[in-house]
């Protein structure tokens, strides 16, 4: 019986492919092709129908060695129930606002939830430095101190218009929307192209679409 | 001009925040 169509016994995490297509941008091919995207990562390591940081990890840099701010903020942001691992629901989701059709709101809200490390509802200057810095490092740039700090000022003199020493979600909002390149990481060309990219998700199908 | 640049841009360009990688072999 290889070829059940008993939906009892789709994947896991991929029972109900037409609600997450009712609810992200994807449509239900697409959800189907994310999934073998998903499968793909989620087995790296273990293969448990669930992605682990260490999986992200292996999945973003090709290798699990390397500790990055950004990796964590990420995995921390798509693991909406914090329970440390990714189930297929919250991968979708996430990736939904990643899609080049998702609301630039979404792009904007998402972006500066990973900016505000310490979600407090604005991005400090310390937060900033933070990232500069661990973005130089993992870039092996060098860039001293004064630079870094001048680098720092110019971009503060622009996103807070409030002069408050902090970039609230409307600073933020009004910062990206002047550089829309900003964003730019928060689209994925891939999305697109997602059914031709995974093409298998047809044997798995439940939808002629 | 190093300095010219913004912060954010700078840091939007680190390898952790571009999820390309995701689909890459």
């Amino acid at each position: 019986n290889c070829c059940d169509a008993d939906s009892s016994k789709q994947p896991r995490g991929l029972e109900n492919p037409q609600v997450l297509a009712t609810e992200t941008v994807f449509s239900v091919s697409e959800i189907e092709a994310l999934y073998e995207l998903f499968k793909k990562i989620s087995s790296a390591v273990i293969d448990d129908g669930l992605i682990n940081k260490e999986e992200f990890q292996l999945a973003l840099f090709k290798t699990n060695k390397k500790e990055s701010l950004f990796a964590d903020r990420v995995f921390d942001l798509f693991d909406t129930k914090h329970n440390g691992i990714l189930d297929f629901e919250e991968f979708a989701r996430a990736l939904s606002v990643f899609h080049p059709n998702a609301p630039i709101d979404d792009k904007i809200q998402f972006s500066f939830q990973l900016y505000d490390l310490k979600q407090q509802g604005f991005i400090e200057r310390q937060e900033v430095k933070q990232m500069v810095v661990a973005t130089l490092a993992e870039s092996g740039m060098n860039l001293s101190d004064d630079v870094i700090e001048s680098i720092i000022d110019k971009t503060f003199e622009e996103a807070d218009t409030k002069h408050d020493g902090k970039i609230d979600k409307e600073e933020w909002r009004n910062l990206v929307l002047r550089h829309p390149s900003l964003l730019k990481n928060m689209t994925l060309q891939y999305l697109k192209d997602i059914t031709t990219t995974f093409p298998s998700f047809v044997f798995h199908s439940q939808v002629d679409d | 001009q190093p300095t010219s640049m913004n912060a954010f841009k700078l840091i939007s360009m680190s390898k952790g925040l571009n999820l390309e990688n995701l689909f890459e072999d």
